[in-house]
């Protein structure tokens, strides 16, 4: 463990509180994509299943747990309790075009062909383009509330520090993961559009509003 | 450099 894994990950912590104490204190997920969601939650199971027969830490066991309950809960706040806030006609990217590519890849690029390194490489391909739906909805709707932008921040500043993290790991243990480290490299690209408004706009307290 | 994998990582 090192400090940017570590406030990489507590900015991946705080991204999901983020997230729901903007639901819980507008009662409303407007604005929020659902099939981003859902696809956060196909990441983690499939990535954290190894949380039931390989043991790394207590602080690596309750994050996945977190990380798989809060994703799950996040889900039935949209789909059950404030269902009416959510309009699935603005959220229309079409996810499947995400997964359907990443389910090849991840066949091709694993370290071994057995079902659980299959579903680490799907998980880490999936997570890298999971935040599309949203951006997408974003880009439609030219606006968002500044809470939603402070999640999507906390959001892209998790991967983005594990990218230092992946340089310490390299130089301090020799070790390094070149799937995860492609694949954190994109995702970490697809948010430098929304970081530069956010740091030009929402930063300077004004509102997160794209270019007509 | 081996190519090891950071499966310890979340």
């Amino acid at each position: 463990m090192n400090l940017f894994r570590l406030f990489g990950d507590l900015s991946h912590l705080a991204s999901i509180l983020i997230l729901l104490h903007k639901i819980q204190t507008t009662r409303s997920c407007r604005g929020i994509s659902f099939k981003t969601q859902a696809l956060y939650v196909t990441v983690f199971v499939a990535r954290y299943l190894d949380l039931f027969y390989d043991w790394v830490s207590l602080y690596n066991f309750s994050m996945k747990v977190f990380f798989i309950s809060s994703s799950i809960y996040i889900l039935y706040l949209m789909k059950v309790r404030f269902r009416p806030t959510h309009d699935p006609s603005i959220d229309t990217f079409r996810a499947e075009y995400l997964v359907g590519p990443c389910v090849v890849l991840a066949l091709i690029f694993n370290y071994k062909f057995t079902f659980p390194e299959v579903l680490w490489s799907f998980s880490i391909f999936l997570e890298s383009v999971a935040i599309l739906p949203q951006l997408f909805m974003l880009q439609r709707t030219g606006e968002a509330e500044t809470i939603t932008t402070h999640y999507l921040a906390a959001l892209g500043a998790y991967r983005a520090l594990y990218i230092p993290n992946w340089i310490y790991r390299y130089f301090s243990e020799g070790v390094v993961d070149p799937i995860a480290v492609i694949a954190g490299l994109v995702q970490t690209a697809l948010y430098v559009d929304f970081f530069y408004v956010y740091f030009t706009k929402v930063l300077q307290g004004q509102k997160f509003e794209l270019p007509a | 450099t081996k190519p090891v994998t950071h499966h310890d990582e979340l």
